[in-house]
């Protein structure tokens, strides 16, 4: 993340290859289930034998000790509706939930979050220089509606992308936040609205963030979680 | 420090079931390195298949290649074979080929080792010399290697031309795909098994990387170093590349199948020309080594494609990177470059409308092209998932959509892996705005929520 502090974000989870190096984020939605993004993964059919999900640290790498950090080796990989960039990913086994590993809530079936709403980003990735690398960084944004975003952006941003207002620092997601998440605060819970995408620049200053909007997906989730 | 199992070649997850011996099959508690050195001792043994429920063996006087012998599958059994018996190269002049090659270089059949006819001969078949049928040995040590004595009459002998283990499957690009047998390294050291920790602790456990085939103690390259390599049974010497002859046809380049403006896969054929990192940081040019010092020389890696300072995927990773200019940022993918399409498209030119509710086309394969299965297998579980009769149109195994999922018509498939997944069927006209709904009735359980302390008041 660039800038951003330090923070708690007990949803978001670090990937691993086989060589135990973080390549993306993801979020976790159920105990053995994280959602990220297409883009981070080699195949739908990927065989992710040695790739972990590692969550409940603060920090990107954690020591052997680490008491409340929980890895867990993911078991299958699940390819989203064709537009949606999305993936979940089935963990070998539950995690347990504790202070420092939750889920996160999933939004209705297509809701629209109102504009000016509180969300965060979350990851260990690249930081540009803004400082605190190695830990788990969180941005705060807040909603822009979808023909603001379009407006400012000057491309034509789609239904199932949500935006973030732009920012005149440089803050924003970055090179290993992707597959993370945009969770934003509603009735007290912090509810999974947007899983952060590739994007050109990192958090470029005056640009809205764009975001794949979960929830034009969560009927194709949880039909996955049910099936 | 070798282990004696390194002079077997291990099948996973099978056993050798003979229909008429299987009460000689003694059942021995013991480690499966006891196993192998009670097994190595025996000239009969010729291999030993292990029940990794009741740690026992079974030491058995043949291999998948003897007479009326089958594999069988067996989760709790690994079955161990006695190289000499099983690989189809022969290590230095063959003394020790125990294979079932029975014809020569020139394609002459062998005679029996047992009969003196049309050729008299000095050899007498023991239990050790292994001249057993027609094989081809090397019983006089021939530097030429394993021989026999033709049925022709006009032919006495010939050699079989087996080919030695380093050249039998030769090396090309830098042999990630090498599948061979050769097991010493290039000082002759013997290499370590993979599935051993010992002599040498190391990260490539087999069962982690099974695209590597990281198969008993042979030569590979998962790390895409230069060539093949693997740990050495020497304690003082972890690691040495192996001596594998390179193919002396061209490397195997095929421009055609390289992919120039998307990736597949990992993308390690992408050979397009974008040279930014996904957050745009303009790529190191591969030939240089600053402001990173790295191993990925182009001349090194002839067929990565390691041009200028193109995203490149030289070593497997989950998509194409490259090293940054950015002296603090090493090396970065570039996640910007887009996946190609998939391979599957539409199977036909039907398309559907709305969510495909009412879609009643004959497609019958996912976007993956995976057969759909037919909708009365799952019967049972379409009716509790749908809470509605079965819909009497789920006819065949054709793509439907009777949950009206929004993402168009789908089908249970038969892939166990793939319980259920979407059609090779586009929306008629293109997408369509989708109806997202501003209200919603929220209530959420005991997702989403967190301890709110600051920070800052942690240690």
């Amino acid at each position: 993340i660039v800038g951003g502090l330090p923070g708690n974000s007990p949803w978001t989870v670090s990937l691993r290859n086989r060589q135990g190096d973080h390549f993306c984020g993801g979020s976790l939605v159920k105990e053995n289930w994280v959602i990220s993004t297409r883009q981070c993964f080699s195949s739908c059919d990927a065989d992710l034998s040695g790739y972990e999900a590692v969550m409940g640290t603060l920090f990107k790498n954690p020591s052997p000790q680490d008491p409340d950090k929980q890895s867990v080796p993911i078991s299958r990989i699940v390819c989203g509706p064709s537009d949606s960039s999305l993936v979940m990913l089935k963990l070998e086994r539950p995690v347990t939930l504790n202070s420092r590993v939750a889920v996160i809530c999933l939004p209705p079936e297509r809701y629209i979050v109102p504009a000016e709403t509180k969300c965060e980003i979350a990851g260990w990735g690249d930081t540009r220089g803004t400082g605190h690398d190695g830990v788990l960084k969180v941005a705060h944004f807040q909603v822009m509606s979808n023909e603001d975003c379009s407006l400012i952006s000057r491309t034509k941003v789609l239904d199932n992308d949500i935006c973030t207002k732009p920012l005149p620092l440089e803050i924003g997601a970055c090179e290993g936040d992707y597959g993370g998440p945009l969770a934003c605060l509603t009735h007290e819970c912090w509810v999974l609205e947007g899983v952060i995408i590739p994007a050109r620049g990192c958090g470029r200053k005056k640009q809205p963030g764009i975001f794949t909007r979960v929830s034009v997906y969560v009927d194709w989730i949880n039909k996955v979680l049910k099936m | 420090q070798r282990s004696p199992i390194n002079d077997y070649e291990r099948f996973k997850g099978v056993e050798l079931v003979h229909p008429q011996e299987e009460s000689r099959k003694d059942e021995i508690k013991a480690e499966v390195h006891v196993c192998a050195k009670q097994c190595s001792e025996l000239v009969e043994c010729k291999a030993f298949d292990y029940n990794w429920n009741s740690h026992s063996c079974r030491l058995l006087p043949w291999t998948e290649h003897s007479a009326r012998v089958s594999l069988l599958r067996n989760v709790h059994y690994d079955l161990y074979q006695k190289k000499d018996y099983v690989r189809d190269c022969i290590v230095g002049n063959g003394e020790t080929y125990r294979g079932t090659v029975s014809t020569t270089a020139k394609n002459k059949t062998c005679q029996q080792w047992r009969v003196k006819f049309p050729h008299d001969h000095k050899y007498t078949p023991t239990a050790k010399n292994g001249l057993e049928e027609n094989y081809c040995r090397n019983p006089d040590k021939d530097s030429g290697g394993p021989w026999c004595y033709t049925t022709d009459k006009n032919v006495r002998h010939q050699l079989c031309g087996i080919k030695k283990c380093e050249d039998a499957v030769c090396l090309s690009c830098n042999g990630e795909d090498y599948r061979g047998s050769v097991d010493r390294t290039e000082s002759g050291r013997e290499c370590q098994r993979w599935d051993l920790q010992s002599p040498h602790m190391h990260p490539y456990r087999p069962e982690k990387y099974p695209d590597k085939f990281l198969d008993d103690n042979y030569c590979r390259n998962p790390d895409s170093s230069e060539r093949p390599w693997c740990y050495t049974t020497d304690p003082d010497v972890e690691w040495e590349y192996c001596k594998i002859t390179p193919c002396i046809e061209k490397q195997r380049v095929i421009a055609a199948n390289k992919t120039p403006h998307c990736f597949k896969e990992r993308g390690e054929d992408y050979r397009g020309r974008v040279n930014v990192t996904t957050s745009g940081i303009p790529c190191q040019p591969w030939d240089s080594q600053t402001p990173h010092k790295h191993r990925f020389l182009p001349e090194k890696y002839p067929c990565k494609g390691l041009d200028k300072n193109y995203c490149r995927n030289p070593d497997g990773s989950e998509a194409p990177w490259c090293f940054t200019t950015n002296p603090n940022m090493r090396v970065a993918y570039c996640f910007q470059i887009h996946r190609c399409p998939d391979d599957i498209g539409p199977s036909g030119p039907e398309c559907y409308t709305d969510n495909g509710e009412l879609y009643a086309g004959k497609v019958s394969k996912t976007r993956k092209g995976i057969p759909c299965r037919n909708w009365s297998d799952k019967l049972d579980e379409l009716q509790s998932f749908l809470d509605l009769p079965f819909p009497g149109y789920l006819d065949n195994n054709y793509c439907r959509n009777p949950d009206k999922d929004s993402h168009g018509p789908w089908c249970y498939t038969m892939d166990p892996n793939t319980p259920f997944d979407y059609c090779a069927i586009k929306q008629c006209g293109g997408e369509k705005p989708l109806s997202l709904k501003n209200d919603a009735n929220i209530e959420f359980d005991s997702c989403g929520k967190r301890s709110e302390r600051a920070f800052s008041k942690a240690r």
